[in-house]
Formats: C-alpha cells, structure tokens, sequence
C-alpha cells in the first residue's frame, strides 16, 4: 500500500513566495520555513528545508538547532557570520557569500548579519521538523528565565537583566539592525 | 549512527574521574571513553550545589535523566516553543493601576517545578535547565546522558553549552594513566568552558539584545570566576506556586487520601 500513499503525495512546495513567511518583518526581512507539517513527504526523508532574507544590516537572531544540523546556501548578498560550538568556542568568523555553502552542526550557536546588499538563503536541516530556539527577542531562552536568574548568572543589575529580557520587545529570529541607539546605558 | 562496540572482558563499578569545582558546588564527571560507557552509550555527572547555589543555564547534545539525591530546590527547563506561564499578579494590578513607572518588578517566564530527594527530571536533548538549591543541605544530582540516542546527531561525545558563567580554571583529578589515554584520543577536557555567548563578537550582542557593550560582555562572563555554580546572595526569588501546592504536590496528596 506503500504506494497509494507515496504516488499521490504533494512532492513540492514553494518557499520564495513572500506572502508565505512565517517570520516577517518589516523593516529586517523573513524567513519561511518547509517542515512535514507542511509538506508531509518530508517526514519520509527526515529532513526540511527554510528560506530567509534578510534586509541590509539586518540580524538573523543569536539561535541554534536542538535537533539538526544545517546546511547553509548563499543565494543573494553576503553576510557576516558567527558560529559557536560546545565549550564556548568560537568555530566559524567570517563572511558569506553567494554560492557558498556552510555546516552549522546540531546545537552549535550561529549568527548572522546581512551585509550592504542584504542577504538571501536557503538552508536544509536533517530533521523534518527542526527546531529553531533562540537566545535572543519574544520566543527565546532568555525571555523563559526568571529576571533573578538572569542577575545572578550575568552579575547585572535588574534593570539590566530587565532589558535582555524585554528590549528586542515582539521582535523574533528577524531582528531589525540599530536597536542599539535606543540603548540606555 | 553505528552500534557501539562492546568489547568488555570485565566489568568494574566507576567512579567520577574529573571534578570541577565552582563558587558554590562541585560537577564530577565519570569517565565518557570508559568502555563500559561507551558501549552503553551513556554518559554520567554528578551535581553537587551547596545551600542558596544555582546551577547556571545550559543544555546538551544528548536526553537526560536527573535524579535527585539529596536535598530541595527549584528547577527551570525553557521548552522551546513553549509560552512563559508564570506571570507576577502584582505586575498585572500595577499595569491595571496604571503605575508604569513600577513595571521594573514585572516579571513573567515558564514553568518552574520544585524538586526533592527521590524526583526524576526528564530533559529532551538540547532544552536548556537551570537547578537552585533552596534547602539547608547541599542538593546532590546525579544525571545520565544518552549520548547514543537518535536524538543526538553529532557524535558521541557529551557536549555542553553553557549559557551563562565560564569555567576558567578545572580542577582535576585524572590519574596519570587516563590522563595519557585521553590525551592519545585527542580529548580536550582541559580546555576552558565558556558559555557560547563569548564565542560571539561583542557588538554583534550588543545589537542582537539592542543593550550596551557592557552589558553584552557581562553576558560573556570572561572575567567570571565563579563557574558554573555560583552563589545567590540572599536566595532566588521567582514567581511560582507556593510550596507545597504545585500541581504534582496537590495531584500525590489526594492519591494518598484516596
């Protein structure tokens, strides 16, 4: 009966088309994301897929993957970009350009600014739904921690911890660039 | 990922091999490459977090299971996806209020669960935890990785990823034998541990969290020396249920009534 089910399966789906972004902003760009919720095949190939763009200067928040790895492909623009393994170090400093392509291994920490042009890519993940988390804006692990956590573990103040919690306010994975003007030091 | 290789003549009981102590407990380490580990696929640490001592966030590459023990504490897992179910009451009547200016108490975050002697925590592989202990005596953790799960993609090698706090000097305790072994299988047990937000550029924090450069060092920890157990002056206060009358408490309390 395999077939009955393979044969009639939807094999694709569009991930370009901007009025499908999971993710949108203004201002910092989208990402869409393609997991077997959306496209049930791709729980036969334990795999999935996102589409990102980012605006210029804009920020692919601090994240990582709890359940994949990730292969990054350069589709337009460039960006600078930041990966961080276990133990703190640093495994990856450099910039991105299109037609390259980059291995984020599963819970490495990554980072990316889009450069002057802005920055487009597509990314596969070994996991049919991979699990993006955060450390920075609405959904991340920071904003989950009590406030007295946080002043304990970084040794800052309330209202410092307050601002680590808050201050990228709704925003979430796609952060817009020059929040740091509005820093109160 | 492969089968193990079991090749075991003997079996020994182990103890922990390497013991890093911090401000305010100690995590033992039993011996990851020991065969009988590795052939079962596991990995082992014990926690021990003296009175008011929390045990900073990170997560790993692997499920565990914690089981206390010894002593009482309070205990966060951030569940990705999941929403911050604990909100301050007062935040909500000061906002009712109108007193914007107080909002500096607010605070919401998710679920937090007291733990005891005798509890077990499952934790899914890469959730992000963080243990305090609010008890008189040191709270002991024991916590078992399946690092040969499906769930863990990399290799088998426990990997952690501290979020806060950085580990600059270790104290360990290797015999001079399994010292040179791990040395031969390229090991780097006596490398730092920094938490992941220092691998990071400083200005690149800055702009992601939208705070100040000092802030975002202070988020690196690098002049940190207090590991990855520090001391919480005056006790850590959170919102939650008041002991005793969480969920699971009430939810034992009528079995044992029934």
């Amino acid at each position: 009966g395999v077939e009955e089910t393979i044969c009639s399966m939807r094999l694709k789906q569009n991930i370009a088309n901007p009025t499908r972004a999971d993710i949108y902003s203004e201002k910092g760009g989208r990402i869409t994301t393609l997991n077997s919720q959306k496209l049930p095949i791709l729980n036969f190939l334990q795999m999935s897929a996102e589409r990102g763009v980012l605006y210029q200067n804009a920020l692919h928040a601090p994240h990582w993957h709890s359940n994949a790895h990730s292969v990054i492909y350069v589709t337009r623009g460039s960006c600078r970009c930041q990966i961080v393994g276990n133990q703190g170090r640093q495994v990856f400093d450099g910039q991105l350009n299109q037609g390259q392509m980059l291995v984020v291994p599963q819970n490495f920490a990554v980072v990316k600014q889009a450069g002057n042009e802005g920055f487009e890519w597509v990314s596969f993940k070994t996991n049919d739904n991979a699990m993006a988390i955060p450390l920075v804006g609405k959904t991340s692990v920071l904003r989950a921690m009590p406030v007295d956590v946080l002043m304990n573990a970084y040794q800052i103040s309330r209202e410092e911890a307050q601002r680590l919690k808050y201050n990228r306010q709704e925003e979430t994975m796609v952060l817009t660039p020059g929040s740091r003007s509005q820093v109160r030091a | 990922q492969g089968q193990s290789q079991c090749r075991i003549e003997n079996i020994n009981a182990q103890e922990p091999n390497r013991r890093v102590e911090s401000e305010a407990g100690v995590v033992e380490f039993w011996d990851q490459n020991n065969e009988q580990f590795e052939c079962a696929g596991v990995a082992p640490t014990r926690y021990i977090i003296q009175p008011n001592g929390l045990l900073l966030p990170f997560f790993v590459n692997a499920p565990r299971l914690v089981y206390i023990v010894q002593g009482r504490g309070m205990s966060g897992a951030l569940i990705p996806g999941c929403p911050e179910t604990f909100h301050s009451i007062r935040q909500s009547a000061q906002l009712r209020a109108g007193r914007s200016q107080q909002q500096g108490a607010r605070d919401q975050h998710q679920k937090i669960r007291s733990i005891r002697q005798g509890d077990i925590l499952a934790l899914p592989a890469g959730v992000t935890h963080w243990l305090y202990n609010e008890g008189e005596t040191p709270l002991v953790a024991v916590s078992l990785h399946d690092t040969s799960s499906n769930a863990n993609q990399l290799d088998r090698n426990l990997r952690r990823f501290q979020l806060a706090g950085s580990q600059q000097t270790q104290t360990t305790s290797y015999q001079q034998r399994q010292q040179q072994r791990q040395q031969v299988r390229g090991q780097q047990q006596d490398i730092p541990e920094n938490n992941i937000f220092n691998g990071f550029n400083v200005e690149t924090l800055a702009e992601a969290f939208g705070v100040s450069t000092e802030t975002a060092r202070k988020l690196q920890g690098q002049n940190d020396q207090r590991g990855n157990i520090v001391f919480v002056e005056g006790g850590l206060r959170a919102i939650r249920p008041q002991q005793g009358e969480d969920e699971e408490e009430r939810e034992q309390r009528y079995r044992t009534a029934n």
